[in-house]
């Protein structure tokens, strides 16, 4: 499960201060298919990478499975983001000096998996997204949507147990899309793996069991 | 009008040749409204920066009312992308050591407008895109979907009379989008300006007068 207890953060920028999320307490369960939905700006990406321990909150508490995120020390929150939790970035956060398959590679090298192993994990999973015959492309060769594609390769490869997706539709064909949301709603029925999506799309919203409105940094339904 | 005349584009990538436009024939007359719609990976984006003159074809011939491209010199090509052409960008292209006020100010410094002019064009247009209030920020303290607003200004700041979007509502809840939706569909209706969207967005397909599908690099319907 991952739980946002009475969390706010603030981005402080000469004289003004940006509330970007205001005493927000969410849990979400493991299992559980949510959808954060809300206007542009109004918080959803702050709201993800503080549950997936990429920022620390101005105030309150972000707790992963019953530990609370700012007691880990720097290896246990390093394993925490390499194993349990998969991070798929609105702006995909790729690495321009590897090809694709090296980007999609990166999580197994950093988890110590032998090269054969790491071999045929890539493989498949770049047939998975369709972007087999792409492997060894510069990123910037890409089309946005295949970029988007490999942002989630790179997040699955890990078979992570909670999946954060940060509008991982948005630049996709209809068909693309529900393909890749074919597959993750098989790893959720399936494996029984967590998954939340801040997204704007709305076939995310009419497959998500639970529907979580943000608006102005402040939980209005969930 | 802008007419792609039996365009290709190929990249060659080391031993692989990608063909992103196979002969593409493609006309758009002053005033229209189009969408082009199509898979990922199908060429989209790599039509519009022909149709924008950011990039040459491989073979065949880019016409902007009624002048070839390749014809044009330096000068005449840089005010051709200046004056008569706004370009929003799949992934935005902004400055990052520019504030969203110094970004969407940019082409009204490069056509020498005086400094009043200019100040009062970008209030004008923040406004209309629902960021005044972020004007002295960088774009890397925004949204997704704000950044992608800085983009959308930044091509419409100098009344461009065409305008070649790549999927300028990707990052936009569905509000914000339709808001910048009607924003520029007044520009077609009232101005005359033409409008082609790159895009995945029911939104924009709906309110388009014609519809262009293409695949696999090649235009299936125009
Ligand atoms: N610089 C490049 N080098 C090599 N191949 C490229 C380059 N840019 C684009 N391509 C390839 O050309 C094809 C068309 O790309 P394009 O960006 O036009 O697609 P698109 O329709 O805009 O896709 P999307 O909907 O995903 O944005 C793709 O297969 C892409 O991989
Ligand atoms: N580094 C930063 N510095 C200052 N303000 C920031 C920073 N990052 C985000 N913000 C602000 O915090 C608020 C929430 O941003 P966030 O990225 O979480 O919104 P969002 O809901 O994901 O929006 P979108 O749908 O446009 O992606 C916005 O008003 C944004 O401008
Ligand atoms: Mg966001
Ligand atoms: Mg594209």
């Amino acid at each position: 499960s991952i739980t946002l207890k009475s969390v706010s953060k603030e981005y402080r920028l000469g004289q003004t201060t940006v509330h970007a999320l205001r005493n927000v307490s969410l849990e979400i369960t493991q299992g559980e298919f949510v959808a954060l939905v809300g206007p542009s700006g109004s918080g959803k990406s702050t709201a993800l990478q503080l549950m997936g321990a990429l920022d620390h909150p101005s105030s309150g508490e972000v707790w992963v499975d019953d530990q609370a995120v700012n007691q880990l020390n720097d290896r246990e929150l390093a394993r925490l983001r390499r194993d349990r939790i998969g991070f798929i970035f609105q702006s995909f956060n790729l690495i321009p000096v590897l090809s694709v398959f090296g980007n999609v590679e990166l999580p197994l090298v950093l988890k110590k998996l032998p090269k054969q192993e790491r071999q045929e994990k890539v493989q498949a999973m770049l047939e998975r997204v369709g972007l087999a015959d792409r492997a060894q492309h510069k990123t910037e060769e890409l089309s946005g949507g295949q970029r988007q594609r490999v942002a989630i390769a790179r997040a699955l490869i890990t078979t992570p147990s909670i999946v954060l997706s940060d509008e991982p539709t948005a630049n996709l064909d209809s068909k693309t899309g529900e393909e890749i949301l074919d597959l993750m709603q098989r790893l959720n029925q399936q494996d029984r793996v967590t998954l939340l999506f801040a997204t704007h799309d709305p076939n995310i919203v009419a497959r998500a069991k639970r529907v979580v409105s943000i608006l102005d940094g402040q939980i209005r339904d969930g």
